[in-house]
């Protein structure tokens, strides 16, 4: 554990219970994509299986349940509880061009070819793009909610630390993990053009226009 | 192996 690692991990804590509390609070999903939440749903359902198998530590068991529990929480609030308030038509994102691709990849390239660090696999790949869906029907709008941004940012910061943390742990572990390092630049690069939008123009108008 | 994750990261 050093210090990226630990505030990433707690930047992506922000993030889902911004995002949480933003739907609880306002008793409204408008603006937020149901398919990338249900994407980081089965993120976060394939890669902790390991809870079932292995305990590492009472911190990482706390933030798996922690994040799977949120996880199925804000899914549940988008597709039930404020289903009326759930944007899909603007929400149209093929998750299939995703999901597929995925999966093959996952088979086709992971540190070991069983089941358990397959889904792992598969995991860290979707997440790398689960958040295209929200992307995408944001930039279909041309607006989100300034809550929403703070979310993004969380979000984007978490991955972006995690690279740092793993700078760290190579130079000073000699650990490298090539699947989860590849996986984390393309997600943190996806959220590049936002971080830019966010900094220049999202702390300063409201609500915020790309 | 060292490439191996450690399943320590979230």
């Amino acid at each position: 554990m050093n210090v990226f690692r630990l505030t990433g991990d707690l930047s992506h804590l922000a993030a889902i219970i911004i995002l949480l509390l933003k739907i609880w609070k306002s008793r409204s999903c408008a603006g937020i994509s149901g398919k990338s939440q249900i994407l980081f749903a089965i993120v976060f359902t394939t890669r902790y299986l390991d809870l079932l198998t292995s305990f590492i530590s009472l911190y990482n068991t706390c933030m798996k349940v922690i994040y799977i529990g949120c996880a199925y929480a804000t899914v549940y609030l988008i597709y039930a509880k404020f289903r009326a308030t759930y944007d899909g038509n603007h929400d149209s994102f093929r998750v299939e061009f995703l999901v597929v691709p995925v999966g093959g990849l996952s088979v086709l390239i992971n540190h070991d070819f069983s089941p358990l660090e397959i889904l792992w696999t598969f995991s860290i790949y979707l997440e790398s793009v689960a958040i295209l869906p929200q992307l995408f029907m944001i930039s279909k709008t041309g607006e989100a909610e300034t809550i929403t941004t703070h979310y993004l940012f969380c979000l984007g910061l978490y991955r972006a630390l995690y690279l740092f943390n793993w700078i760290w742990r190579f130079y000073f572990e000699g650990f490298f993990d090539m699947i989860a390092i590849v996986a984390g630049v393309v997600q943190t690069v996806l959220y590049c053009d936002f971080f830019y939008l966010y900094v220049t123009k999202g702390w300063f108008s409201r609500p915020y226009r790309l | 192996s060292d490439s191996q994750n450690d399943k320590d990261e979230l």
